[in-house]
């Protein structure tokens, strides 16, 4: 399956990306 | 964090790609962001690419919600 394989590949990224947005709502540093 | 919090949340983050309000999101709005998160541009692609899991090249809710649910059920925020 190409997205499983994606998605764990990409899982860095896409918790950096949510995490980037948590702090920018919260204006956390 | 209640699930109301985070269909609010994913709300809330799908807006702030989709400033247009046009109801999905596509790459040009998420290279949109490449100057407001610390992401390089590339990475922002992996994440549409991860995030566009029927790879029609626009972002839904539903994709994007779940996306958010696999990264708040895998990793816990701190």
């Amino acid at each position: 399956d190409p997205n499983m394989k994606a998605g764990a590949a990409n899982e860095g990224v896409l918790a950096n990306f949510f995490n980037s947005l948590l702090s920018k709502k919260t204006g956390a540093p | 964090m209640g699930q109301n919090t985070i269909l609010e949340k994913t709300r809330e983050f799908f807006q702030m790609c989709d400033i247009e309000n046009k109801g999905f999101i596509n790459r040009r709005d998420m290279q949109r962001l490449n100057g407001e998160l610390p992401l390089s541009a590339e990475e922002l692609e992996n994440v549409f690419d991860t995030l566009d899991s029927d790879g029609n090249g626009f972002l839904t809710l539903d994709e994007f919600s779940s996306g958010f649910s696999e990264f708040l059920f895998g990793r816990k925020i701190s």
